[in-house]
């Protein structure tokens, strides 16, 4: 199973 | 004051049932330039982006730049009330906890209003730098969706390949593997049934594609969708929603094997 990456790694806090 | 006249009402019934499950509670932010919202699913792992533009709404008025948090499968329920042909007026008072949707029939023969609580919605602002994707697919959006469905019966993830040859979306399960190219094809009848590959690089990444058969709830708002990749980055699924603007929902990758 490949695991999954969250938006929060690529996109930060505006 | 805050108060915006849709007449094509449905568009907003449709942003709604495209989103409702995928995000529980966002903040609707307006201002000047339009109303929008950026929310992120509960576990973080996708992103949906809505733009509607001021200039596509028939009366806009916004006095300062609000931002009211709404809990959509609520606003939904609501926003079901109206009717296809409905003209929707969104207004909210300054400083106010609720929002009021005023729904006309096209004869105006009917008039509801219905009053929604908002709440309180401690969101973080994500902010999405400007990218140069490696590969840009435009295509039916009917046809994205078909795939996406037609592939979950088999896999629970999606590998989305662009090359020279076209887009391939493959996945694996228990029971076999699947693979589906589509080509570039734009000799066709009508523009919206085109398949176009703008691509600078080729590019292959994983998906779940639980979340992408969410995105194609979307499919109503627009008759073509576009995919946006980049190694290293989330994709992108954008369907424009017409003369008003987008909805965009972003997915980050599974990592690869």
């Amino acid at each position: 199973v490949n695991p999954q990456r969250q938006i929060t790694s690529f996109f930060s806090k505006a | 004051m805050l108060e915006l006249r849709l007449v094509q009402g449905s568009l907003l019934k449709k942003v709604l049932e495209s989103i409702k499950d995928l995000v529980n509670d966002a903040n609707f932010d307006c201002s000047s330039s339009g109303f929008s919202l950026q929310a992120m699913d509960s576990s973080h792992v996708a992103l949906v982006a809505l733009l509607l533009r001021s200039e596509g709404f028939e009366h806009y008025r916004c006095d300062r730049n609000m931002s009211m948090g709404m809990n959509l499968g609520n606003m939904s329920k609501m926003l079901r009330c109206a009717g296809n042909d409905d003209i929707i007026t969104i207004k909210a008072d300054d400083g106010s906890d609720t929002v009021t949707f005023m729904f006309e029939s096209p004869t105006q023969d009917k008039i509801s209003d219905f009053e929604m609580k908002l709440m309180d919605i401690d969101s973080e602002h994500l902010g999405i730098p400007e990218a140069e994707y490696q590969s840009i697919v435009t295509m039916p959006s009917a046809e994205f969706a078909r795939i996406c469905k037609d592939l979950s019966g088999i896999g629970d993830t999606v590998v989305i390949s662009v090359t020279k040859e076209g887009v391939k979306f493959s996945t694996r399960g228990d029971i076999g593997t699947a693979n589906i190219v589509c080509r570039q094809n734009t000799t066709v009848d009508k523009p919206e049934e085109a398949t176009v590959i703008n691509m600078s690089e080729p590019v292959s990444l994983t998906f779940a594609l639980r979340y992408m058969n969410s995105f194609t709830k979307a499919t109503t708002l627009s008759n073509t969708v576009t995919i946006s990749l980049s190694s290293e980055l989330p994709v992108v699924v954008e369907y424009k929603i017409a003369e008003m603007g987008y909805i965009r929902f972003y997915l980050a990758p599974k990592i690869e094997e």
